[in-house]
């Protein structure tokens, strides 16, 4: 049900926000 | 821009470093990291530095290339990111912005720290507030770079009843007193706000080993 996500964690899964990729190079 | 070199105090031992070096054991005061880890983080803040321009200061570019793989792909998120690290507003990262940046990122660190710095990211035109229209702005580019797909009666919706919960006086946008009581009451907001490699550096990057000149 789309409408019970909250704007912000939807935003979260971002690849541009996951700076875990930094240490992956 | 060019490549500028400074000496360090050591020479004999030190290599020589790029422009905006800053002693470890600075950097590991002023953040939640030790100086070991500093140290742990320079290794990896020269491979990415060097990645396409070579002159040990990390562009924009070389940025976007260690998050996806490729120099090419403008993203919102990643070159806000970029933008708040850039602490000089030089257009590059230095040494120094990359460790008190990253900082925030440390398990460790404080959730009000994440939390500002999180509400700086979304204060996308830096009017001091989030507004409901940059929420939206953001959840299309989200939409927009992922295989998720929602209809704009949805992404309404969201937006929404995100800011209903969160804008408690009512005037449209978020102040950062809002967005503070709104992530304690929804912590997984800030999750991507914790990067648990940061826990674990010197196990990442354990070639540091060899030249660390410290014990913690």
């Amino acid at each position: 049900e789309p409408v019970a996500l909250n704007a912000f964690e939807l935003i979260s899964m971002s690849a541009g926000l996951n700076l875990g990729n930094l240490f992956d190079s | 821009m060019g490549c500028a070199w400074s000496s360090s105090s050591s020479p004999s031992r030190r290599q020589r470093r790029a422009q905006g070096y800053e002693e470890p054991a600075v950097l590991a005061a002023e953040t939640s990291f030790t100086v070991s880890e500093v140290e742990a983080l320079y290794e990896l803040y020269n491979k990415l530095s060097y990645s396409i321009f070579k002159d040990g200061l990390i562009h924009k570019e070389e940025f976007r290339l260690a998050l996806f793989r490729t120099s090419e792909r403008a993203n919102l998120f990643a070159d806000r990111v970029f933008h708040l690290f850039d602490l000089k507003r030089n257009g590059v990262i230095e040494f120094g912005e990359f460790v008190r940046s990253l900082s925030i990122f440390h398990p460790k660190a404080l959730v009000s720290d994440k939390a500002a710095f999180a509400f700086k990211l979304y204060d996308l035109r830096g009017t001091g507030y989030i507004e409901k229209e940059e929420l939206r702005e953001m959840v299309v580019a989200l939409l927009d770079e992922s295989d998720l797909c929602l209809s704009d009666s949805a992404v309404d919706e969201i937006v929404d009843n995100t800011f209903s919960q969160a804008d408690t006086n009512g005037d449209g946008r978020l102040d950062p007193r809002e967005w503070e009581e709104f992530v304690k009451k929804n912590p997984t907001s800030l999750r991507n706000m914790s990067l648990p490699y940061l826990q674990d550096i010197t196990t990442t990057f354990p070639s540091f080993a060899t030249h660390s000149e410290v014990n913690d």
